[in-house]
């Protein structure tokens, strides 16, 4: 469980880092 | 008591495969059979010596008894002879009748020789009813028999000044026969040497004398009675690999015991085996710094020989969850090491690791059959197997997801958020 959630939190920044990057 | 009796079922087994041969005239498997038979007739005989000296040990008094239970089981000739004796027309013209007799009485079966005598046309005679009753009074110590061992000391010594007496005052004049026996019972070492060819080995010469000479025999007193009954017998037998076990044992060395049961055997099965027994018998009864690093160390090596083998590397597994943290790394890498043959394997591998907790091998057989099984056009197998290994691949990738600079796009963190969400689901 805690390394889904660590997964998760990895996919959830990763995202709001690809989005401002592809503007 | 449950290894000696799985020897004997093999040892059946072996007899039961040797008369089916026989009749089928197979010559080469009967030979095969022939070595086998040898192999386990030693290890049943060195496994209940170790047991009766190590292992089972009750009272000193009754070390003897123990002694001569053990061989009256390993040589069984005279029970035989005895029964062929008994079955022909006049038992005692027989040529065998004497010897029988006295087989008997050196191996204490006691009742057997009386049954013998009791055969003869002079049964009814002084001597044969002199001989008898000597025979049948003869003092066995029994542990729970409340009797010490100093009033059975005095009571078989009283017996044995019988026998001399009536031995000296010529109850047996007449019969050469019976002054043998006699001769026995009174502890004649000349006599019971004279009929060494009835008990083929020094060990088996040694309890005879025994018997008849320290009834109370303690462990210390056997290095010399064995050492004793080596020299009566040297002109006779050659000195085997067998003999220095069971001198080992006698002289209470049991690491000797350990070391020359390798050179007896013929892979390392035994001696593993009877390390482990000594290891969980007898450790607690003195201090003792070598037992648990040599069965730790001998366990290994044959768990080691065994991974190597195509059908028994699960059993090799088992062995090794026995040997501490060393066969827990032996055994992750026996399980990572193994070629992989078929589906079934590989999921006897994963079983095994995950009971083990060996996730590492785990993902390793999953990730391997996925790639064969993608190579091989099979995508619905690869999936499965993929499947299984997802949540490894994604842990694998978080330094990816948690770089400075974005290498995944949004699209593709979409696309993984959902799988994620599927497999957790």
């Amino acid at each position: 469980l805690d390394k889904e959630k660590e997964i998760r939190v990895a996919l959830t920044h990763n995202l709001a880092q690809a989005i401002i990057q592809e503007g | 008591g449950h290894c000696r009796s799985i020897i004997q079922a093999c040892q059946q087994d072996t007899e039961n495969l040797q008369q089916v041969n026989e009749n089928e005239k197979q010559n080469e498997t009967q030979e095969d059979l022939v070595i086998l038979q040898d192999i386990l007739y030693k290890m049943e005989l060195i496994l209940s010596l170790v047991e009766l000296l190590f292992i089972d040990t009750m009272s000193d008094g009754h070390l003897l008894n123990q002694l001569v239970k053990w061989i009256q089981l390993h040589f069984p000739q005279h029970d035989r002879k005895k029964e062929v004796v008994l079955q022909s027309d006049r038992p005692h013209l027989h040529p065998d009748y004497w010897n029988t007799v006295y087989g008997s009485v050196l191996q204490g079966k006691l009742d057997d020789a009386r049954l013998m005598l009791s055969n003869h046309p002079s049964a009814d005679t002084d001597p044969f009813l002199s001989i008898d009753e000597l025979l049948r009074k003869m003092p066995f110590f029994q542990v729970y028999g409340g009797v010490s061992i100093g009033d059975f000391e005095a009571r078989w010594q009283h017996w044995q000044s019988e026998c001399e007496r009536r031995l000296e005052e010529g109850h047996f004049a007449n019969s050469h026969s019976l002054q043998t026996i006699c001769k026995i019972l009174c502890g004649d070492l000349e006599t019971i040497s004279k009929l060494m060819n009835l008990m083929d080995t020094w060990y088996h010469l040694m309890v005879s004398t025994l018997l008849f000479t320290k009834p109370t025999v303690k462990l210390f007193h056997l290095s010399n009675a064995s050492q004793d009954a080596i020299v009566r017998m040297q002109d006779q037998q050659v000195i085997t690999a067998l003999d220095h076990v069971l001198l080992a044992a006698m002289e209470a060395d049991m690491y000797q015991v350990i070391k020359e049961c390798q050179q007896v055997m013929d892979n390392p099965w035994f001696t593993t085996h009877l390390t482990d027994l000594l290891y969980h018998t007898v450790q607690h009864k003195g201090k003792n710094q070598i037992l648990p690093p040599l069965r730790e160390y001998l366990l290994l090596d044959y768990a080691e020989m065994l991974a190597g083998h195509s059908s028994l590397w699960q059993v090799a597994i088992l062995y090794l969850d026995h040997c501490g943290p060393r066969g827990v790394a032996m055994a992750q890498e026996a399980l990572q090491r193994l070629p992989i043959t078929s589906d079934r394997c590989a999921q006897k591998i994963i079983q095994m690791a995950s009971e083990r907790e060996f996730e590492g091998v785990v993902v390793s057989v999953c990730r391997v059959m996925g790639r064969r099984a993608l190579s091989q056009g099979r995508l619905g197998a690869a999936i499965w197997w993929g499947v299984r290994f997802w949540p490894v691949l994604l842990l694998d990738a978080l330094p990816l997801l948690k770089a400075k600079e974005p290498v995944i796009s949004s699209e593709q963190t979409y696309e993984l958020m959902y799988i994620l969400d599927t497999l957790t689901n």
